[in-house]
């Protein structure tokens, strides 16, 4: 699965997410990705989000919504993103990763799987990781 | 505000041998978004940008490059949000798009419809103008190697995609 999630210089937001699927699935399965809330979310009140992982459990804990739910609550774009994946992880045994940006730029790439690819780009400067706790920049 | 795309490759197991490449290939597509902010693009613009790049990169499990079902076969999803209006765009199902983000995007932007699935999203993408491309276009070797792993009985395709705990 891929995505992305934006903040534009008049502080709208938006998400987009794209898969493939998992592998060797069913003929006909649909998983989060399309689903509003699970696959991804945007709101310019609070923020936007696009997620990846096991789509059943994202589907359960409507993942993209719920973290947004707790950015509502006050917490940070990171702060929320772990709640909802450690939600995620306890509640039903999922997996996976998520982008998350509030209306003001401030954003947040965190996994609960083995590895995520991500990358963010902000202020010229570009970030990105693979491994957990992974956190390299370069210049635009 | 400060202007910032951020992208994802998708979370899971990631062979040591893709992950260099695969750095690449979301640092290219947060390039490529940004690339639209900075052009005084919008957020929808960038992200559908972004997201392409990474469909079309076939490192990654959307697009050219996606998993196969059990029949072997290509079935893509997809997904765009507008946080001004809180309208979306969704495909699901999907066979013969190269770019199964760009035809949510039209979901969005041409029909009072969320989703779209399967024969329905393809003819909508006909009557878009959007080319068809063959099946065989969007499937890698990888993915059909991994297809193969997965077809024995006591294969766990999950577990194979998503790796031990972080």
């Amino acid at each position: 699965t891929v995505g992305a999630v934006a903040v534009d210089v008049h502080g709208n937001v938006a998400s987009a997410t794209s898969t493939g699927g998992i592998l060797n699935k069913m003929e006909g399965r649909v998983g989060d990705t399309p689903c509003v809330g699970c696959g991804g979310y945007a709101d310019n009140r609070v923020g936007a989000v696009s997620t990846t992982g096991y789509g059943e459990a994202i589907m359960k804990v409507t993942l993209a919504r719920l973290i947004l739910f707790h950015m509502e609550q006050g917490q940070s774009a990171e702060a929320a993103s772990d709640s909802a994946l450690a939600y995620m992880k306890s509640r039903v045994e999922g997996l996976g990763g998520v982008v998350t940006v509030d209306p003001q730029g401030h954003w947040a790439a965190r996994f609960s799987s083995a590895q995520m690819c991500w990358a963010a780009a902000q202020e010229d400067v570009l970030h990105y990781g693979v491994y957990a706790g992974e956190h390299l920049t370069e210049n635009i | 505000m400060l202007p910032v795309v951020v992208v994802h490759g998708g979370a899971g197991h990631c062979p040591k041998e893709r992950s260099e490449s695969a750095k690449k290939g979301v640092c290219a597509a947060a390039r490529a978004g940004y690339e639209v902010l900075r052009g005084g693009g919008g957020s929808m613009d960038a992200v559908v940008e972004a997201v392409t790049q990474l469909e079309n990169n076939s490192l990654f499990n959307a697009g050219c490059g996606s998993v196969l079902n059990i029949k072997g076969d290509v079935e893509m999803d997809a997904l765009v949000m507008d946080g001004q209006t809180l309208a979306s765009g969704a495909v699901a199902a999907v066979r013969n798009i190269a770019n199964p983000v760009q035809l949510s995007r039209l979901v969005m932007d041409k029909t009072s419809h969320v989703c779209l699935t399967a024969g329905g999203a393809q003819q909508f993408a006909e009557s878009m103008g959007v080319p068809l491309v063959q099946q065989e276009s969007l499937i890698t070797d990888y993915a059909r190697m991994r297809w193969r792993q997965n077809l024995a009985p006591e294969a766990n395709p999950v577990e194979c995609q998503m790796g031990k705990m972080g």
